[in-house]
Parts: C-alpha cells; structure tokens; sequence
C-alpha cells in the first residue's frame, strides 16, 4: 500500500542517512523519491557525498566509496527490517584497512538481529566473527571445511 | 527464525559431506582462492530454491553436482540440507528444528524434502515466505554484486525497498 | 616509448598541480579509499584522447573539471600534460621527449597541444598510432574490469587478439 | 592478414597455456578458433582448468581463479606485443596472500617491456615496485601526490 510504502521509505531513507555519516565520519546521504505523485510505481534516485566533497554522479565515487555507500544502504533496510539471515561474499575486497575495521563494526552492531555469513580475506573482518570457518582444499578439487581459531586462519587466507 | 546447520554432499566442489553449523551472530568463513567459499553460499541459495542456473555461475543447473576431478570420478548426484529454527505454527512461543533439503540427479529435476517428506518447490517457497525470509533479494550479496545496489535502474532499485516495505 | 611524467591540474580531486614521474619498470599506486588513485589512471586514458565520459566514470566530459569542495569553489579548467620519451622521426636510434597536453574549459570543448603547439584530436592519435600505441584495450584494466576479458562475447575477444597482430 | 593473425594467435595461445600453468602451479588452459576455416571473423573460446579440477565452464571459477586467468591472458598477449605502458587498477583485490604474491612476481617479469602503473592496497605488490607513489587528502577532497618509502605506503593503505 502507498502508506506502507512512504512509511518504510521516511525510515530507511534516514537511517541511510545516518549509517552513511558513521561509517565516512560526515557527509551526506539520502534516497529521493522520483515522483512524490506517484508513490506506488517512482523510481528512487541515491545521493551521496563523502565529507568535504561536493555530491556529484554516485559514478564519480570511487570503488570503495562505491562498496561502503551501498553497504550503508542495505545496512538500512535492514535496520526497518532485518533479514533473518545475509550472506556477505568479499564485500569487504575493495575497502582499505581503516574501512574494513568500519565495515566489521557494522556487522557487529547488526548482528543480533541478522546472522551473517561473511565470506572475507580480510583480518580485521576475521576477529569480529564469532565462528570462523576455513574451506581447504587438501585433497585438489575437493573442498573440506575446518573450524579454525584466528591464528590459523591468518595462514588460511 | 535462525539458521542452524548447512550440509553439502555432491555439491561443486564439496564432493564429501560437510556440515557447517551457524551460531548465533556472525559466521566468516575463509580460504585461499578456489577453496570452495563461494561454492557455500551457492548451496545456501540453492537449497532455499534458487532456480536460475546463472544466479549459482552455472549454464545449467546439473553444473551444480560434483563434476570429478584427475583422481575422482564426477558424481551422480548432489545434495543440500539446512537445518532452521522456525516458530512453532502448533506452539505459540515455541519454536521447532525444520530440515530443508534439495537434492539433484544428473538427468532429471530438482527434489526436495520438508522434515524428510517430499515436496515440491512451492511447498519450499511457502514455508520460507512465512518466516519472513521468502526470495529477500537482499539475503545474498554475491562477490563483485556489491555495486549493483547503486547502480541498478531507479525502478529496479525500488523492488529493494518495497521487498521490507 | 616510455612515459616520463604526468602532470594534473584541476582533474577530478587534482585541484592543484600535481606531478608523477615515471621510472622505467613498474610504479605502485596507493593511499586511502577515495584519495585520487584512479582518478589519476583516468588522466592518463583522458590525455590521450578518450573520448567517452563514462570510460571516465562520468556523466558528461565537463565531469572531469574540478568541481569544488566544502572548503573550495569549484575550477572553471582541468589540464592534464603527459611528458613521453619517443624515437625521433629524424635521428634514427635516437629519441625526443614530447609533451602532450588536453585543457577542458567547463562550457566548451577540448583543446590539445604538442608540445605547446595546438593541434587536433587527431594528431594526438596519429603521434600516438606511430609509438604502437594508439587505444591499446588492454593499456587499461580498470577498477572491477579484469573478468571482461574473460565474460565478453567470442567475438569482442577477436579484438583483443587483432590488437596485438 | 590471415596469416598474421593465425601466427599471433598460435604464439599467444601458447604462451597463455604457459604462463596459466606457472601462475597456478599447474592445470591447463588454452584458446580456441570457433572456426578454423573463418579465420577473418571467428570468435575465440577460453578453456581454463586449475590443477586437478575438471575443466568446466569459465564462469564456475572463483573469484581469485577468474582474475589470474585473465591476467595470465593478457600476460600472454603482451609477450607477443607488449603495451608501451599497462595500467592495473586493483586487479589484485580478489586474490588471497599467495596469490598476491604471483601476481606481484608476473608484473615484475614482463617490467622490462612494458612501463606498469599498478594501484592496489596489497603489501606484497608494493613490495615489488620499483617506485612508489603516496595518494593523500590532507585537505578533503583535494588529492595531492607523496612519493613514499615502503613503510609509510603500509600506514596509507
Ligand atoms: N560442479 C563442480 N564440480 C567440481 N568443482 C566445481 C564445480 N563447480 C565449481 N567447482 C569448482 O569450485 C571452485 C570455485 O569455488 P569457489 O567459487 O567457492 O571459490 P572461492 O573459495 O570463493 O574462491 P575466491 O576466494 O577466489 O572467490 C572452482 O575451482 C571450480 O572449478
Ligand atoms: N570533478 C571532480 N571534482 C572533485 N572531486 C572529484 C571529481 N570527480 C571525482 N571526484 C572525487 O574523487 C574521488 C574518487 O577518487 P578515486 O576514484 O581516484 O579514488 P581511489 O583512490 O581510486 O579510491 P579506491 O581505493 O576506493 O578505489 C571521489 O571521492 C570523487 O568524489
Ligand atoms: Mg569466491
Ligand atoms: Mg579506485
């Protein structure tokens, strides 16, 4: 209905807002309905703009600017309504250090209310799991898993 | 409703049962490149339903069943099962173990089984569409799709927000 | 052929005069998410001629002009020069360095010059085609690009090969 | 000519095949003419098969695998005409530690043909470069260029 609609929209829309501005430390963010008239079929349009840049085509961010504004995205959807479960496969590829230590925080702070499965290379998204599971290859072509302490996955990566 | 377990038995390359058991929280799983960690996250989506060969990185859906390898034969069969705590409909407050599981033979469909009584797919999709859980098309984030979010069309992006709405 | 030096002005996030020098071998780019490394790649694919702003990541070619920040105004130029060490058309064995530059005003379109002098598009890639290096597609791999090669049509991947023939 | 490109496509093909075998220690690839007889105007097919695995299609690869195969390609292709210069924009995010490694010692080979400009945020292929540049934003939004020792480019990453 349109009411659910523009009701989940306000929500989500600022609460992008507000994930957005926690993870890039500033700027702005937020969706913009195509169509206010046209509640039940507009498209919506995202705007962004990491702290001190002027918000210009999404295109113009960079790939890890890219990654961390749609990961603030979903990450708001998920704040009106969780997914009961999400898997995250190398979302985290093209982040730096500080912003793989950002992106594992959210995860943290979003999982009591979603379990995630994150399948990362990276460490700092490691030691904020609270299972770690390593996939090896002993025998070529055959995939074993084995549960690992963090040590030894660092060998694993 | 939580995830409890995952088994895979044929499935790419997991030509070995092996059963991953999900706490509560967050799960990383980890890996050189080809081990198999992507191959997991196929078999979730695979088990749940998936019906698009393409979606799992195959041109068709027997590209999901262990292929062989120099020292292995190919198998003739592959097999997932997951394991969910879901609300009791018959226990308000309570909740039960549910066992989905999907099995495929080279030359023929898809099979699957709710609690080891067979079903067919729709019984599947029922059953998930209760928990809320259904086709969330923002349950995946397939490795390199990331991007898609922002750069899907206006109105593509829209189904997002009206799957939660 | 080889690249000496590169040189931004008012490029994307270059609003003041920046300048790599190139050694022989192999140069390593880093730095933070955001600061500027690809927009530098994207300089150099601009200094030679491209020609489409979304090769660029932009919407129009005027995107590649500084655009201002919170702190600044946004710049009404964006130049970039490229210093090339190439063989000397009239001393065989010996080589000359040669300066290519491309200055986009916001509302008009660009100029380019040959060491100093102005020319056309054209003589920019005719200099260019002489050194074997014209469009190379494969001088770039951009940021996310590297499976195209793999995923493109059998017939798009001729080219490639033909490139090189 | 179709003599020409018949004689690129034998020496690349063969130097793919090669270098696919050293960077995977192992496995086969090679290209194929979709017909012989149409050498003008045929399109060319892609095998890749990682040691011991069964060669299926190019797009049930993972990830790293697909990245090293189309490096190994492109590789290929400059052995029979090097690029004056190549530019690699974090074509090393998908690859695990070891990976990383290969990759950084492939670059290193082919350096003395080709000019290489490689963007990443991966210590071992900063480790083989023979310069490296510094991005900053010490003022938001205004990048400015530092021409860096090792040890700093790891806090920059
Ligand atoms: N039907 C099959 N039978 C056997 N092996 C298969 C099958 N389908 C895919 N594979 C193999 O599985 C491997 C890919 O696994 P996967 O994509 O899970 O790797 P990954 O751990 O995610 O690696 P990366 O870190 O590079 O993304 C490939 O080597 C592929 O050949
Ligand atoms: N015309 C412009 N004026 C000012 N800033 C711009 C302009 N065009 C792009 N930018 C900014 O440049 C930044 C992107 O830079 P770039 O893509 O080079 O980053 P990067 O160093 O490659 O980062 P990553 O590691 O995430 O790929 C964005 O923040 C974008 O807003
Ligand atoms: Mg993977
Ligand atoms: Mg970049």
């Amino acid at each position: 209905s349109e009411e659910r609609f523009k009701e989940a929209f306000d929500f989500i829309n600022a609460r992008f807002t507000e994930v957005f501005r926690e993870v890039f430390g500033g700027g702005t963010a937020h969706l913009t309905l195509q169509d206010p008239k046209d509640l039940l079929e507009c498209g919506i349009e995202i705007t962004a703009q990491p702290p001190g840049k002027s918000a210009k085509a999404l295109t113009l961010l960079s790939g890890g600017e890219k990654a961390l504004t749609a990961i603030s995205l979903l990450f708001a959807i998920f704040h009106f309504k969780p997914s009961p479960f999400c898997v995250l496969d190398e979302v985290d590829a093209p982040l730096d250090e500080a912003n793989v230590g950002r992106f594992a925080a959210m995860v943290q702070k979003m999982k009591e209310s979603t379990q995630f499965i994150v399948i990362t290379h990276q460490k700092p998204t490691m030691v904020a799991a609270d299972t770690l599971y390593g996939v090896t290859q002993e025998e070529r072509g055959i995939s074993r898993l084995v549960s690992v302490q963090l040590r030894d996955a660092e060998q694993l990566v | 409703m939580r995830l409890i377990a995952l088994e895979l038995h044929g499935f790419k390359s997991f030509a070995d049962p092996q059963k991953l058991s999900f706490p509560a929280g967050m799960t990383a799983v980890v890996g050189p490149n080809g081990c198999g960690k992507s191959n997991i996250s196929d078999s979730l989506a695979w088990v749940l339903g998936e019906q698009r060969a393409s979606a799992l990185r195959g041109a068709e859906m027997a590209d999901v069943v262990f292929a062989g390898t120099s020292q292995r034969k190919p198998m003739g069969m592959a097999e997932v099962k997951l394991t969910l705590e879901m609300p009791d409909p018959a226990l308000p407050g309570a909740t039960r173990e549910v066992v989905i599981s999907r099995r495929l033979y080279r030359d023929s469909g898809s099979e699957y089984r709710i609690n080891g009584r067979e079903g067919r797919l729709k019984d599947v999709q029922d059953l998930l569409m209760d928990t809320g859980m259904g086709t969330r098309a923002y349950s995946f984030i397939q490795q390199g799709q990331i991007d898609l979010i922002l750069s899907t069309k206006p109105k593509d992006r829209r189904q997002l927000l009206e799957e939660a709405a």
